[in-house]
């Protein structure tokens, strides 16, 4: 555990308490894509496959099932308790686009056929686009609130922080996985434009605007 | 080195 990794998870962890307590405070899921929340809620089923099979460390178990619990618990907030405040008008990112392509990918390219190995890496190619229904919501309304832009930048930091883990583990371990590498990079690249509209407007106090 | 299993990262 390096100190990019573990910034990652924390990073990755306040993204996901964010969002649960913007929900749950609001009462409303107004601004969330749950086709987001779903891709989610699939990405940590099919990855996280092998708590019952191997134990790390307490840490990992921990964490892992924190990331499964509070994905349905997000998807249980939206399509349930406060479905009625849910932007399904506006959620219209046909999410099959990005769950069937990337399974195909997943069988094709992985480290070995196994179902378990071939989960794992539908699991991250769906992570690297699974954000992308959100910004889709995002650009279709022109605009986020200051709390979902905080959402989304944690959320996005957790994988460009890994990247800075990968590229020390690379160095410093002789460790590196191609896949998880590849998609990490796309899914950092596909939060440049985000990242840039919250450095230079909320950052600066103002709402996430995009232009007309 | 390449581990296919077990994956210690999240």
């Amino acid at each position: 555990m390096n100190i990019f990794r573990l910034l990652g998870d924390l990073s990755h962890l306040l993204a996901i308490i964010i969002l649960l307590l913007k929900i749950w405070n609001t009462r409303s899921c107004a601004g969330i894509s749950g086709k987001s929340q779903i891709l989610f809620a699939i990405v940590y089923t099919t990855r996280y496959l092998d708590l019952i099979t191997t134990y790390i460390s307490a840490y990992n178990t921990f964490m892992k099932i924190i990331f499964i619990a509070t994905s349905y618990a997000t998807v249980f907030l939206m399509y349930v308790k406060f479905k009625a405040t849910y932007d399904h008008n506006h959620d219209t990112f046909r999410i099959e686009f990005l769950i069937l392509p990337a399974f195909t990918l997943a069988l094709l390219i992985n480290h070995e056929f196994t179902l378990v190995e071939v989960l794992w890496t539908w699991s991250i190619y769906l992570e690297s686009v699974a954000i992308l229904p959100q910004l889709f919501l995002v650009s279709k309304t022109g605009e986020a609130e200051s709390i979902t832009s905080h959402y989304l930048f944690a959320l996005g930091s957790y994988r460009g922080l890994y990247l800075l883990n990968w590229e020390y583990r690379y160095y410093a371990e002789d460790h590196y996985d191609l896949i998880a590498i590849v998609a990490g990079l796309v899914q950092t690249v596909l939060y440049c434009d985000f990242f840039y509209l919250y450095i230079t407007k909320v950052l600066k106090g103002k709402k996430l605007q995009l232009p007309a | 080195k390449l581990d296919v299993q077990p994956k210690d990262e999240l």
